[in-house]
């Protein structure tokens, strides 16, 4: 019975995280070995092709609704722009998913079993310190070697590209492509993600937490269900379960690097603005 | 809360906008 309850959480956790995340890992690796009856994705390798993609999202992401208003606009391809300008607006884009996916992140929280009955200040401290952590795990199924999926899907940019922006932009995107090629190799797939990105947000040692015991508990059960999920689906892969929690130690160093990049953008580039959220998350972080 | 009031938010209704 104690297995039953367990698979049914792995289940109840898997059609959330299928319901919450657009681009799953099956679709994206789909898109990646080119077996998807979609189109190839838009490929960015240079600033000409950056200036192209944006034009590319723009048209195809506007709702009907506001289509003709903004075709004037679409694509906001100033052909005198210097890298300089691309660069900065592309960030801004990367601020906008990135603050929708935390929307996402939070509703994906919402639906573990027990996190709404947590304090309301302990779900915003799990939050807070668990989401970038998610988002990165998230990636990992968007990159191979050489770069990586963005815009649901539609887009691949290089890695190359990534590289050879200008400090700190070209800093930013390496260590994640260096920690997903190596996560890539456990070949988790959605379901066992949506299971660690629970046991992720549920981490009763966040600084400020006031009642970690419930946390704990919580963890505890989806811990095992993470276990014996891994068992059930990857038989052959010894210690899956010890390898898969030995990530979670480069995660929090992922985080505070990334932070700290931020915080370095924020005083030498004085065209940027963080977007609100993100900065309630960043704030006091590490 | 005061400082984390849009999480707080996305937390209490799921329909809060962010692209503010």
């Amino acid at each position: 019975p104690e297995s039953a309850d367990l698979r049914a959480l792995a289940k109840h956790l898997y059609e959330s995280y299928l319901k919450y995340f657009p681009l799953t890992k099956a679709k994206a690796r789909a898109i990646l070995s080119g077996k998807t009856s979609d189109s190839s994705p838009f490929v960015i390798h240079d600033m000409r092709s950056l200036s192209e993609g944006e034009q590319f999202i723009n048209c195809r992401q506007i709702p009907p609704s506001l289509a003709n208003q903004q075709q004037s606009d679409c694509g906001l391809l100033h052909p005198g722009d210097s890298a300089e300008e691309v660069e900065v607006r592309f960030f801004q884009r990367c601020q906008s998913r990135s603050a929708e996916a935390v929307r996402e992140v939070t509703e994906f929280a919402k639906s573990i079993p027990g996190f709404m009955e947590l304090d309301l200040n302990d779900q915003v401290t799990l939050l807070k310190y668990g989401v970038i952590e998610v988002l990165i795990i998230m990636m990992a199924p968007l990159m191979n070697k050489d770069g990586t999926l963005i815009a649901y899907g539609q887009i691949f940019m290089t890695r190359e590209f990534l590289k050879s922006l200008r400090k700190p932009f070209c800093q930013m995107m390496e260590p994640k492509f260096e920690f997903s090629v190596k996560f890539n190799m456990l070949e988790m797939d959605d379901s066992d993600m949506a299971l660690f990105l629970a046991v992720i947000i549920l981490s009763g040692d966040r600084p400020g937490l006031l009642n970690v015991k419930p946390i704990e508990d919580l963890q505890e059960t989806v811990l095992h269900s993470l276990e014996l999920q891994l068992k059930m689906n990857h038989p052959d892969s010894l210690q899956l379960f010890a390898k898969v929690l030995q990530k979670m130690t480069d995660l929090r160093q992922l985080v505070s690097d990334h932070v700290h990049f931020i915080q370095l953008l924020k005083k030498t580039e004085v065209d940027i603005c963080l977007h609100p959220l993100l900065q309630e998350i960043i704030r006091d972080l590490y | 809360k005061e400082k984390h009031k849009i999480l707080h938010r996305l937390l209490q209704n799921s329909t809060t906008p962010v692209d503010l």
